[in-house]
C-alpha cells in the first residue's frame, strides 16, 4: 500500500508521522520504504548523518528529474525492514525544472515507484508544506492519504483547500481511486482549544478521524535530534505508545 | 522600509509574527501595509471573515500574474493604519504559471510594489513555507528579513538551506542590499531543548537574534480564531508583551 503524509499547513507533524508510522511498521515485520518528498529532507537528516551528505545523484530529484531508477536511491536504515529514498535541497526548484517538460509532470513519482512497488507492504512519502507539483506528483502515486492535522485555526481552515485539492486529483483522472485512510490530531493538549478542534474535525471528517490522537510530547522533539525512531529512543513514552495505537489502527483498515 | 517574514520550515510562527508585528507598528502611529504571499492565506483569513470571500481578481495574485495594479487591491482593516493586500488559493499554482513568462518572474512583485511603496512606512510581507518563486519574489523585493524559529531540531537544521537561499538572491545581482534585519527565537517553553535551541542561534547568528523572545501563549492562537491581532485580543497577555517588545527592538534598529 502507498500512503502519503499530507497537509499544505506546515508545522503540523508530517515528517514526524512519517518517521514514526514507517519505523513502527518495519517493528511488526512489514517491509517499508520511506521516500522523503519535502525538499527541507528533515525526514533524511534523521536517518541519514550530516557528515554523509546525500549527493543529489542519489536522492529522488534524480528519479523524478532524470527518470534514473528508484533502485540506485534506496538506502538502508539501521531499523531492520525500514529503506529510504533521500531527498535533497534542490528539490525546491522542481516546479520550475519540471514546467518545460512534455510528458505527464504529475505522474513521474508514480512511474518511479512501479519497478519496485512490489518488493514492499507499506510505501510511505512526506509531502512538503505546499499544494505545488511535489505534493500532486504524491496524490498521484498513492492509493490513501494520512492528514495530520495540529490544534489550530489555520489549521482547520486549510483543511478545506486540501480537500479540493485532493477532488482535483481524483475528477482529473490523475488518480480517481486515491482516498483519506485517516485524518490524525497531532500535538494534542489538555486545554479548551485542543478540545474543541478534535469535535469540529471528528464532525467535519466523521470516522475518517483515527481514534488514536498524537499527544504533544517532548520525546518525539529528542528522538530527531539523535537522528533515529521515538520506538528506539524512548520506547515507553507517550509519543511512542500513541504511535504504537496509530500503526494498529492503520493495519487495521 | 520592506520586511520579509520568512522561514521555509513550516509552522514557526511567521504568519503570527507577521499579523502581530504589523498591528503593533499601526498602533505606534506608523503607517503599514501588509501583504499575504502565502497560498494558505493565514494572514488574509483573520482580518477578512469567510463570508466575504476575497475574489481572484481582488487578490495578490492578479497584481503578480496579470499586472493589475496593487493599488487597486489594497484593503483596510479594523485596525487603524493598517491595510491588507490579501491572498488566495491560486497563488499554489505561481511557480507553474509564471514558467513561461519572459520577464524576468522573480521581480514581479518589487514592480508591483514600486508605485505605492512612498505611501507606507513599513510593508510587512507574510511568505509561503517553501523556497519557491513566492518567496524569491518576496526577498527580491526586501530591504530586510525577519526569520522566526521555533525550537525543533528541523528548524535549526532548515538555517543552512535558508542562508544559502539569501546568498543565491544577494550574489546573483536580484537584491544585493537584502540583509537580516533579526531572528526571532518563537513558541519559547521553559523546556531544555528551548534554551538549547536558544543559545545555538545566539551562537550561529550572533547579534542578528533579537533580544526579544516569544512566548508559547495560548492567547496568540485565541486571537487569530477572533478574527483580529493580540493587542485587540489580549493587551495584558504574555504574547502581546513579547510582540509589543519586538515591535520596540524593531524600530530600534
Ligand atoms: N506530538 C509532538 N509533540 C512534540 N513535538 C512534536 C510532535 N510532533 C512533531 N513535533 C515537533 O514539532 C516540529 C514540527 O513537526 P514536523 O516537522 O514533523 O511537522 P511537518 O508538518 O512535517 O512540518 P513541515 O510543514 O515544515 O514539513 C518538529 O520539530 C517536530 O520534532
Ligand atoms: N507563540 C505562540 N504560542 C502559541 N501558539 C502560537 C504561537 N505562535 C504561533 N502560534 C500558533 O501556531 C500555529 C503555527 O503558527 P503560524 O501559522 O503563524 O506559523 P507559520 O510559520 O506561519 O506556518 P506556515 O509555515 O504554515 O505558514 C498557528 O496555529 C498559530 O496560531
Ligand atoms: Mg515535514
Ligand atoms: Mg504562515
Amino acid at each position: 500500500m502507498i500512503i502519503s503524509i499530507t497537509n499544505q499547513k506546515g508545522g503540523v507533524g508530517k515528517s514526524t508521522t512519517a518517521i514514526n508510522l514507517s519505523a513502527g511498521l518495519a517493528i511488526e515485520g512489514y517491509k517499508v520504504l520511506l521516500i522523503d518528498l519535502d525538499p527541507q529532507a528533515n525526514v533524511t537528516k534523521v536517518f541519514i548523518n550530516a557528515e554523509d551528505e546525500i549527493p543529489l545523484q542519489r536522492s529522488i530529484y534524480n528519479a523524478l528529474l532524470n527518470f534514473y531508477p528508484l533502485e540506485n536511491i534506496i538506502q538502508e536504515t539501521q531499523t531492520k525492514n525500514l529503506c529510504l529514498v533521500p531527498s535533497h535541497i534542490r528539490l525546491s526548484g522542481t516546479d520550475l525544472e519540471l514546467s518545460q517538460a512534455m510528458d505527464n509532470r504529475s505522474e513521474r513519482l508514480k512511474r518511479a515507484l512501479e519497478p519496485i512497488v512490489q518488493q514492499y507492504d507499506y510505501i510511505i512519502i512526506d509531502t512538503p508544506p505546499s499544494l505545488g507539483l511535489l505534493t500532486i506528483n504524491a496524490l498521484t502515486a498513492s492509493e490513501k492519504l494520512i492528514i495530520p492535522v495540529s490544534t489550530g485555526f489555520f489549521a482547520l481552515t486549510g483543511l478545506v483547500q486540501l480537500r479540493e485539492t485532493i477532488q482535483m486529483v481524483k475528477q482529473t483522472q490523475l488518480n480517481p481511486s486515491l482516498n483519506i485512510l485517516g485524518v490524525v490530531c497531532t500535538f494534542l493538549e489538555r486545554t479548551n482549544v485542543s478540545k474543541d478542534v478534535e469535535k469540529q474535525l471528528r464532525d467535519y471528517f466523521g470516522h475518517q478521524v483515527f481514534n488514536t490522537t498524537i499527544p504533544k510530547n517532548i520525546s518525539l522533539e529528542e528522538a530527531h535530534s539523535n537522528h533515529t525512531h521515538i520506538f528506539a529512543y524512548a520506547p515507553k513514552s507517550q509519543g511512542a505508545q500513541a504511535y504504537k495505537a496509530l500503526v494498529k489502527e492503520v493495519l487495521e483498515r
